[in-house]
């Protein structure tokens, strides 16, 4: 998966994402769902057909959210996940992200959801709000947060890309997905900044690549311009 | 070509063992189960799959509200295994190891 959230000169957050999965049959089970209560969209989201949790989301003039797959490096401790799931009942990471969407008041609220309820295993949480500087991605351990790293737009910061890597590592030197989505946003520039310039970015190879399901972009701000599409796939 | 996926309306004010019956407004419901079994037998290898099945069913009860309610609502509209739809509904957890 690739996430980035992103701020134009104006001080819009936009926020875009590529879901990667290697099951071609996913794009034919996927769905755009409105959350109604009193009949009125309380949130929205991306998801499949059979799936109850969300991994991209939108509370509507609040913040938006989705979530990057994190890697465990050590795989014997999968036992942790049985552990941390049922003994200590926590939460799937898709779960935690809907009841965010249904719960949080507003981008900071989401934020420290999404940072300290415990989950059953690690995930990356990109998380975009309503104001200038509300954006961030939320590198997660089971327990707790392993690193917040905001945008920063005083300081010229004014994205940041999330795939499936700790941002303060290198990625795998077979994986350019951080180092295109990086090059593409500087080459837009904070000026040229939008949901379809990010769509742009969110397009190209290989960030964009044989497993994207689908792209979605999206602005709190904007809750109307929330835009889904399924990818085809090579 | 990319394609805009269908919207579906989910009700929070229905109970949640009915309120993703929309579903099959938009899915057929022998593709959602032949999809579901497909992406479980890409994930899960058969053997482990039948010898978890019972397992997993019994771990319905620690799963909680309103997420057991949809999921039972769902195994049900579909008429596939509540194993099957628990197992897909935790596969993010499950391929991490």
């Amino acid at each position: 998966c690739t996430s980035i959230v992103a701020q134009d000169k104006s001080g819009n957050v936009y926020h875009g994402r590529n879901l990667d999965y290697p099951h071609p049959i996913l794009m034919n089970l996927t769905m755009n769902v409105d959350f109604l209560k009193n009949g009125e969209v309380m949130y929205r989201g991306t998801s499949f057909a059979g799936y109850v949790g969300l991994w991209t989301g939108q509370s509507p003039n609040k913040f938006t959210v989705s979530g990057d797959e994190r890697r465990s490096k050590r795989w014997y401790n999968w036992w942790k996940n049985i552990v941390s799931a049922f003994l200590l009942g926590r939460s799937p990471v898709s779960w935690l992200v809907r009841e965010t969407l249904e719960g949080a008041e507003d981008f900071q609220d989401a934020v420290m959801h999404l940072s300290k309820i415990p989950i059953i295993t690690g995930v990356y949480y990109i998380v975009g709000g309503v104001r200038p500087g509300e954006g961030v991605v939320i590198t997660r351990d089971r327990t707790g947060p392993a690193d917040i790293w905001p945008l920063d737009p005083l300081n010229g910061r004014w994205y940041r890309v999330e795939t499936n890597y700790d941002h303060w590592l290198p990625p795998p030197a077979t994986d350019h997905r951080r180092e295109v989505a990086n090059k593409a946003l500087n080459a837009t520039g904070q000026e040229q900044i939008n949901l379809e310039t990010l769509y742009q970015v969110l397009s190209l190879p290989p960030v964009c690549n044989g497993i994207t399901i689908y792209t979605t972009t999206m602005s709190a701000a904007h809750p109307d311009e929330y835009r889904s599409l399924i990818r085809q796939q090579s | 070509a990319e394609l805009a996926p269908p919207t579906l309306n989910i009700s929070l004010d229905e109970d949640p063992e009915v309120r993703w019956k929309p579903l099959l407004t938009v899915f057929d419901k022998d593709f959602l189960n032949k999809a579901g079994a497909q992406v479980i037998d890409s994930t899960v290898p058969k053997w482990v799959h039948h010898a978890i099945a019972p397992v997993v069913s019994a771990l319905e009860k620690y799963v909680p509200q309103p997420y057991a309610g949809e999921i039972r609502g769902m195994a049900s509209h579909f008429g596939g295994k509540i194993s099957d739809v628990i197992l897909l509904n935790f596969a993010y957890e499950i391929s991490a190891f």
